[in-house]
């Protein structure tokens, strides 16, 4: 009930703010209930100000910040409770460099805190330098996948020569 | 809990038996445009007890079922394993007595699909129930679609409450 | 015809005056998340007479104007300017006389905005008849925004015709 | 009216076939007009299938898939009455390298054939090095975005050291 959407909101909240802070490397972020009294009724609204930038609404922020407070907003809920699985399909695609190497820095943290299996689908070979282990889908015969595993010296190989 | 393989046969772009292991720590999946990552990700939300072909990016369920190239037949039947290691015991009480449990879904052309848990046929309810207390399932927010990550964003004030329905 | 320069100030994050030349063949615009080139398409876009304010990413045009950040003022007023060459004298009636072609439009807080050709007011009919001649404008299909390309494809296939009648 | 959106049609289809297997070093691509027997009632169908694989409707491609066939359709509507400028912002970003040159490889050939400007906004590396001249957009100062013109050099070094 309501009792429970609202701590859930606390948590969610206090989390999401301090997520966002390290992601974007300072600023502040917040969640808000808004157009109802009830919590069930209510909207989540998200307030974020990138470092030195005033407060405003998400809708202003550009494409990678918006992925990046959005990100923070996913982590917040995934942590008041893990799941045993979690898959990130080419999330990082708006990225510039360094905001790929702070996500990819959040996950790693999170995967040892909470034991969770990330499956991190990407093609940017920043990513794929920071990942523990790598599998490669082909199709060798047209329409056909096959799934291989991909020795890490060999994709080390494959990034220095991009 | 956590879940160790997922097995596909004759799913979307996988005619052939595969098989991914899944482990602790970061599985970087690679590979050309149109080459079946995401099929992979539809792979582990079928199992999980997906009701809606749409989000499947079909038109109808069959649609997961490996439809054919210039060179192959299309098939029938298509199944997809999710093994799961239930030897800390938290899963719900339907599959307490299992270290190991495999839940297993499969379509065949003209006749709908079905469960199975260990072998044995099981309802969709109870799929769905098994990975809704594990904080996982086809709905689950942790389920990151290509392309989701800005349906967050854009989404209206109200339809972004049910995020933190899930965390409550 | 082609367009040659484009000129902002205190247009959204671009507060200082900036100039972008604009030539034939191909520019590259990088830089990090946030830095601002998405705005520099939507000056160009609202030089050309962008009516909407949600496509502008705002809830009305006045956000376009520099709000200000945690050591600098907001401002009141922003404007931008495009270059165009009309030596090829293939610009509508209304601006067949000159070889060179100011568009300029300017938006004051509280007081709405306006458009001007070589310094003088003219109305927004007239810009965008101008650009709409040059199969260009705020509308065209040319002017492909962030995470826009997807769009044409998850449209509706009525929805998709649009951009057949700007071929006709 | 009819005649003229029937007109547009024929030469849009037959331009987009030609593009989409260029695109995609082979297979095919057709629009087809559905719903209504009166061109401005119908809607546009889009029907493709990528080299080896079955003809299909485009909501079964990949996110990549979909990117190429949406960027053949936009150059054969575009290449009808070509514009004075042509604006892309990140629309590289779900496509792997092979893809990419594909994309750059085209742009590169239309912006010859029609002496238009193209604007390419873009995070990867593989598309910057393939621009004519590039300017970087900054925040030095917090907040206040400044242009600066990037000598293509030093952008090439930028690369190298990626
Ligand atoms: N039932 C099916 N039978 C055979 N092939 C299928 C089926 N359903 C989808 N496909 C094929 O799978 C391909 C899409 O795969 P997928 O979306 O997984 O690619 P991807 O690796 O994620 O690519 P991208 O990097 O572009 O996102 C399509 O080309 C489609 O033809
Ligand atoms: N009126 C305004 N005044 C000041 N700054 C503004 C204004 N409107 C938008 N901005 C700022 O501009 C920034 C967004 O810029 P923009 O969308 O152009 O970034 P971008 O370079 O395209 O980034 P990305 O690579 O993530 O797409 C936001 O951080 C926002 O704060
Ligand atoms: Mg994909
Ligand atoms: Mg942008």
């Amino acid at each position: 009930g309501r009792a429970r959407l609202l701590d859930a909101f606390e948590l969610v909240n206090e989390r999401f703010g301090v997520l966002f802070t390290k992601l974007f490397g300072g600023g502040s972020a917040r969640l808000e209930l808004i157009g109802s009294s009830d919590p069930l009724e209510a909207g989540l609204e998200i307030m974020a100000s990138p470092p030195g930038k005033k407060l405003q609404t998400i809708s202003l922020l550009s494409g990678g910040e918006q992925t990046m407070t959005a990100i923070a907003l996913l982590f917040a809920v995934f942590m008041t409770n893990p799941a045993p699985i979690c898959v990130l399909d080419e999330v990082d695609a708006p990225l510039d460099e360094a905001n790929v190497n702070r996500f990819c820095g959040m996950v790693s943290e999170i995967a040892e805190q909470t034991g969770t299996a990330f499956l991190v689908i990407t093609h940017n070979p920043v990513t794929m330098a920071r990942m523990d282990r790598l599998f490669g889908v082909t199709m060798a015969e047209r329409g056909i996948s096959q799934l291989l595993s991909v020795d890490l010296q060999a994709a080390a190989k494959m990034r220095a020569a991009e | 809990v956590n879940f160790t393989k997922l097995k596909l046969l004759g799913f979307k772009s996988f005619v052939e038996p595969t098989e991914l292991p899944i482990r602790t720590g970061l599985t970087g999946i690679v590979g050309p445009n149109g080459c079946g990552k995401s099929n992979l990700v539809e792979a582990l939300r079928w199992v999980m007890g997906e009701t809606s072909a749409k989000r499947m990016r079909g038109s109808g369920m069959e649609d997961v079922i490996f439809n054919g190239t210039t060179d192959r037949p299309a098939r029938n039947i298509a199944e997809v394993h999710l093994a799961v290691n239930n030897s800390d015991r938290k899963a719900p009480a339907a599959f307490a007595d299992f270290d190991e449990i495999d839940i297993t879904r499969r379509i065949e052309r003209n006749k709908g699909s079905n469960y199975r848990a260990n072998g044995k046929e099981v309802r969709a309810r109870d799929v769905q129930l098994l990975f809704a207390d594990l904080a996982s399932g086809a709905g689950s927010s942790a389920l990151v679609g290509q392309g989701k990550i800005g349906a967050l964003i854009n989404a209206k004030a109200t339809e972004r409450r049910s995020i933190l329905e899930e965390a409550a």
